[in-house]
């Protein structure tokens, strides 16, 4: 398969992913070349090319999709991240059972606070002077970033400086992506906000 | 302004919000009319009605929309809420200042250990006994669901007939709404995924 064709199928999964995230069950070629900024024959086109087939008239069943795009970019083995601030969040997302179903690992946390290393844990959690030296031996690409405000920025700087390629952000500091590392921004507020959108929208109908 | 107007109104602002999560800066009038599933020509019939302009060829900007949507909606002052199940997830949500950026307030928490129960604390956690009577004199209509997975569905129901019309369900558990209420399931193991994606999708680029 040509890269394009690969980018593109990488893209429609990741589209998906949130779509299905977002409860949608059916999707039609036209949603997807916009939310992608192509047409919607080529999308047809990659998906006549790659066998994923839909019922033209009833669209395309979001999870079938997934799971053949599963198959077509080979969902190669476990993604092992790094955690980086092991307080509250951080811990309940090194417990978190969710991210096994999605074949990613958290392997290794880092903190400041020396209470909280525990360099001979099940998942070890080390200084932050350990964080160059994990990283590039690791050869490990993303890191979950759940460090207080004040320590957030510094902090992303020197993930970039080593090597990470991707940060989802849980400080509440809007993080912006730089030519070789993604940020993603979490805010959990604007989950409660969207959830008070659909009770007040049911309300008024 | 009539009902039905209203509704797509915060159905708009909904999708916005998600998007704006997303990244999105700019959106077109078929982005949003594929969203809802309505025609792009009602999209802009309801913006001309309520002076959402956008410069056409260039589509319009995802923030003046939503501060528009916003005036015009009344964002109604302090939205209050509950969160249920106070460990370590839990606790991380009690104390995020991001709630108070959205006008969200977290005003008490429920826990069924007795080590958790801090019923003086400037944000009380009660026993799960009071759960019942705080909802309903307090009007509260939507809750944070942080319980290990073997209490969450129980809970969820529990809320449900309590009248709670809004759960952010963490439990790792797919739970489904009912007619009076609306249960948005949050993995974010799915934004880690997403994450590594864009990590994936630039290394072949
Ligand atoms: N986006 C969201 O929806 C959301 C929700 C809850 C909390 N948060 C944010 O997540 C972050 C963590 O919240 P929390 O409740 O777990 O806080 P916490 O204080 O319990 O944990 C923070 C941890 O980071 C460690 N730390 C501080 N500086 C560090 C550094 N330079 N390197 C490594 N570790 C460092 C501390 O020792 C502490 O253990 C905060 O920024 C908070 O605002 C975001
Ligand atoms: N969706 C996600 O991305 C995500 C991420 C992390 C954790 N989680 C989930 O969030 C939940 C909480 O995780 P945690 O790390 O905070 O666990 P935790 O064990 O630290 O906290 C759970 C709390 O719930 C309380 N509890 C148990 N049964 C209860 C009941 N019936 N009523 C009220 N309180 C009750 C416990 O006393 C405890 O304090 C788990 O289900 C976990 O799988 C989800």
């Amino acid at each position: 398969m040509e890269y394009e064709l690969i980018k593109r199928l990488s893209q429609y999964k990741k589209i998906l992913i949130k779509l299905r995230s977002m409860g949608f069950v059916k999707i039609f070629s036209d949603n997807l070349s916009d939310a992608l900024g192509i047409s919607a024959s080529l999308v047809r086109k990659d998906f006549a090319a790659t066998g994923l087939t839909g019922k033209r008239r009833g669209g395309y069943q979001v999870n079938e999709l997934i799971a053949k795009l599963n198959d077509l970019l080979g969902k190669n083995g476990e993604q092992h991240i790094i955690i980086v601030g092991c307080g509250k969040l951080g811990s309940a997302l090194i417990n978190y059972k969710g991210f096994e179903n999605e074949q990613i690992r958290i392997v290794a946390g880092f903190d400041a606070n020396p209470e909280r290393q525990t360099p001979d844990a099940p998942i070890p959690i080390f200084a932050p002077d350990r964080l160059e030296s994990y990283i590039r031996e690791q050869r490990i690409q993303v890191a979950i970033l759940t460090v207080p405000e004040e320590s957030s920025l510094q902090t992303m700087e020197r993930l970039q400086s080593y090597g990470i390629r991707g940060i989802l952000n849980f400080a509440p500091v809007l993080m912006r992506s730089s030519e070789h590392c993604n940020v993603e921004n979490v805010n959990l507020a604007l989950e409660v906000e969207k959830l008070f959108y659909f009770v007040n929208a049911q309300q008024s109908s």
